[in-house]
């Protein structure tokens, strides 16, 4: 009947919203940690140029080449910070491999929820025997499965919005 | 700290700029 129709309507909506939140939500993860490893390796690409410049400054200081003094007259500023810059560039790419690591860990309870939430809805149907709808059940058993479908489905949605919005704060701050 | 090294980049690259138009 129309109960039975409306209710298997309403299961399958949860179904498909939770569906389309996960994808969002896997978008958004792909997008930061892609963008994390980018950054990874423009550090370790600069990393190297940072080397391959100082090289080349010891090769021309020590080997009096003609081109020591275009070295020399910045000598004091490189000096300065070559190792601040190492420093700093090893702060930051210590920095991301523990964001990465946060990203992926401490969000697993909030994405796996998301993840599965298409399937704990569709398992709605099981849970609260909504096919029993279809025959001549009692009043009882119609209201009964009828809030047990509300339920659930309610306290679905509540919680994939909440996962969502935490999971979102946290690629935010990190 | 990425902010920090940043800035410290852009200097060092402005420096190694005016050795390389220097160096030629």
């Amino acid at each position: 009947g129309p109960l039975y129709e409306g209710v298997k309507l309403l299961v399958a909506d949860a179904e498909f919203q939770a569906g389309l939140t996960w994808n969002e939500t896997e978008f958004q993860l792909l997008e930061a940690v892609t963008a994390m490893r980018d950054t990874q390796t423009v550090l370790d690409d600069y990393e190297t140029l940072i080397e391959e410049r100082l090289n080349a400054r010891l090769l021309a200081t020590r080997s009096k080449s003609l081109y020591q003094h275009c070295y020399l007259q910045h000598n004091y500023v490189i000096a300065n910070f070559e190792q601040e810059l190492t420093f700093k560039l090893q702060s930051c790419r210590a920095m991301l491999t523990k964001t990465l690591a946060a990203l992926q860990n401490e969000s697993n309870i909030e994405l796996n929820f998301i993840r599965g939430a298409a399937v704990e809805a569709r398992n709605v149907l099981n849970a609260c025997n909504v096919a029993e709808l279809r025959g001549q059940e009692s009043n009882r058993d119609i209201a009964g499965i009828t809030m047990c479908v509300l339920s659930r489905i309610g306290a679905l949605d509540q919680r994939l919005s909440a996962a969502s919005e935490n999971f979102l704060d946290l690629l935010a701050t990190e | 700290s990425c902010e920090e090294f940043d800035e410290l980049r852009q200097l060092f690259d402005s420096v190694y700029d005016d050795i390389s138009e220097c160096v030629g």
